[in-house]
């Protein structure tokens, strides 16, 4: 996955995504794709969850998965999660969960509740932040004011580092793939690098939706895993997603 | 520097907004889901239409289970036994779990194994 939330010289927050998953799930050698990831592209659906016939939030989703990835708080915040590999992982969590100890929640249904239930950029972050998970992961928040923009680095248990906007340092978006921001990513497996060179290269005056996509269409940030790819403007409360595909030659991952 | 591997990397793509050529495969329809409705009867428009994609690839899963544990011991231990955690789970989550194994037709089990494969995924 790769998700990024940034800011333009006017104060907009534009977040976006692509959603890469199946990896190690089967190779079809004949098409040189991942059998799981093109099985999930007919099932990805944009959801508009009212109550009262009023939005409540909106989402792109996998049909059938009642759990929430990627998603917007019209005019509140955007939320997308990108998994995060530790060895005290999910099976753990699990492991506890039949045993009994039932205190944490299930990454997906916690990200679906801050998009129904929180109100403010603040609110989700606290939420996101310290509520006790059964697998770690990494949640990428946009809020709807300057310097609003966050990654959160979760371990099951703890909020390890929250990394923010910050204009006067420079830093005018945030973008996560797989990896701890502080650490160097997995030698076979750098997305990161590439990603931030298209940002830089973007620049911030010209940071859009429209530009976001072309970052999210360079290879490898667009692989063979990547199933869509969502562009949320919360300033405009809008979410819009495209089925991707990546034609050969392509990264596997 | 390993990842710079021409053609399997490329210098940062333009002008690729709105989406079109072969990156682009296609739009994404809209659904609503209405939560003034009992949990078990959200998910009925959006199943209803996907059915058919939703068994094929909960299929896919099974038959990559099935390559790992081809006495399909692996498929019946998600069909016995997840149904015993769905009630474990949440509301609203455990009831539209339900909701969606009913309308799809697709054994609780495998519908929840889906919704909580993330977690699984780790394993």
């Amino acid at each position: 996955c790769t998700s990024v939330v940034a800011e333009d010289n006017k104060g907009n927050l534009v977040h976006g995504r692509n959603l890469d998953f199946g990896l190690f799930m089967g190779w079809d050698v004949k098409n040189k794709s991942w059998i799981i990831s093109e099985k999930l592209k007919p099932l990805v659906v944009n959801l508009d969850f009212k109550r009262n016939n009023q939005t409540v939030f909106k989402s792109t989703n996998f049909a059938g998965y009642v759990g929430m990835l990627t998603g917007i708080k019209p005019h509140i915040f955007t939320l997308t999660m990108n998994e995060r590999f530790s060895l005290d992982g999910g099976y753990i969590g699990i492991l506890e969960w039949i045993l009994g100890q039932r205190d944490g929640m299930w990454m997906s249904f916690l990200t679906r509740s801050v998009l129904e239930n929180a109100n403010s950029y603040e609110e989700a972050k606290t939420r996101l932040a310290q509520t006790k998970l059964l697998a770690p992961a990494y949640f990428i928040l946009g809020g709807n004011q300057t310097g609003q923009g966050c990654i959160i680095t979760r371990s099951r248990l703890l909020s390890i580092d929250i990394l923010e906007i910050d204009l006067k340092l420079g830093r005018w978006y945030v973008l996560e793939t797989n990896y701890d921001h502080w650490k160097e990513p997995f030698f076979l497996d750098d997305r990161r690098t590439p990603a931030k060179k298209c940002m830089n290269q973007t620049t911030q005056t010209n940071i859009s939706l429209k530009t976001i996509y072309d970052v999210l269409s360079t290879k490898p940030v667009l692989n063979k895993l990547t199933t869509y790819t969502t562009l949320m403007q919360v300033s405009e409360g809008s979410l819009e997603s495209y089925i991707r595909d990546c034609p050969n030659p392509c990264m596997p991952w | 520097t390993t990842q710079f591997i021409p053609p399997y990397t490329e210098e940062c793509r333009t002008g690729m907004y709105p989406p079109n050529g072969p990156t682009f495969r296609g739009a994404v329809s809209w659904y609503t889901v209405d939560l003034d409705l009992p949990p078990s009867k959200r998910w009925t428009a959006v199943i209803t239409d996907k059915k058919t994609d939703l068994i094929e690839m909960i299929q896919a899963i099974k038959d990559l289970a099935n390559a790992f544990v081809p006495s399909g011991k692996l498929i019946e231990l998600v069909d016995i036994m997840l149904p015993l955690m769905v009630d474990t789970l949440p509301n609203p989550f455990s009831d539209e779990i339900k909701g969606i194994a009913a309308v799809s037709g697709i054994p609780l089990g495998e519908v929840v194994l889906f919704n909580i494969f993330y977690e699984v995924f780790t394993v």
